[in-house]
């Protein structure tokens, strides 16, 4: 039976079925490090977090990467069309995709994608919301989580406040966006489910 | 399984990316 790889951070689903196992992880791995590195750029500009310790940055960014790059890329995945698009540019539907295999994380993300681009945020607003799911002193490992937790008040608040000036008569937005984290864990969790069942196989 | 990111050698990137890469930089 063909293996295919249905996350959109790879260039496309197919895979040589010539290709040993290491390959085509080596290949997958060498397409979404950009996004990877992109993210951690992305922290280092984050007021207040190349304050914290070392190990704690590493900690956000382990623990974060795939919820800031869900958000980050959010619109690869075309609700209308039922569709995504693959870091190599191809379009794929989502039927195609389910006859690849993709089963209940793609259906999820689609939700949330869904969602999320209904709230029609500014790209400062996006920024901020990133900067809001990287910075979460629950993360596992945090070893000050104080001054985890600090930093986060101060962007949870500067994200209430961007969000009330920019959209005064949607006070619901704010709300929305905190109850987007949760839905991210989730997806986070299914997503490291699926990679521990493609590292098996 | 407690350390998807770890397997996956995102560690590894995030570490790099976080302290620059001494090998680029010497270039």
């Amino acid at each position: 039976s063909r293996m295919y790889l249905v996350c959109p951070m790879n260039m496309s689903p197919q895979v040589d079925p010539h290709k040993s196992g290491q390959d085509v992880w080596e290949e997958f791995s060498h397409s979404f490090t950009p996004a990877v590195r992109e993210v951690v750029e992305f922290a280092k500009k984050i007021p207040g977090f190349r304050e914290l310790s070392q190990h704690d940055q590493v900690s956000l960014l382990k623990a974060g990467t795939f919820e800031v790059l869900v958000v980050r890329f959010a619109s690869l995945f075309h609700v209308k069309e039922r569709s995504v698009t693959f870091l190599g540019g191809q379009k794929y539907s989502v039927d195609a995709l389910r006859t690849m295999g993709s089963g209940d994380l793609l259906s999820s993300m689609f939700d949330f994608c869904e969602k999320l681009m209904n709230l029609g945020l500014s790209e400062e607003e996006m920024s901020l919301f990133m900067a809001v799911v990287l910075v979460s002193a629950d993360r596992s490992g945090i070893e000050n989580v104080n001054s985890v937790e600090a930093l986060q008040e101060t962007l949870i608040r500067a994200l209430r406040s961007l969000i009330t000036r920019n959209h005064p008569n949607e006070s619901a937005i704010f709300t929305k966006l905190l109850l987007k984290l949760p839905d991210l864990r989730s997806l986070n969790n299914m997503h490291s489910e699926q990679l521990l069942a493609f590292k098996v196989h | 399984f407690n350390d998807p990111a770890s397997n996956l050698g995102l560690e590894d990137i995030i570490r790099k990316a976080l302290m620059g890469n001494l090998e680029e930089r010497q270039e």
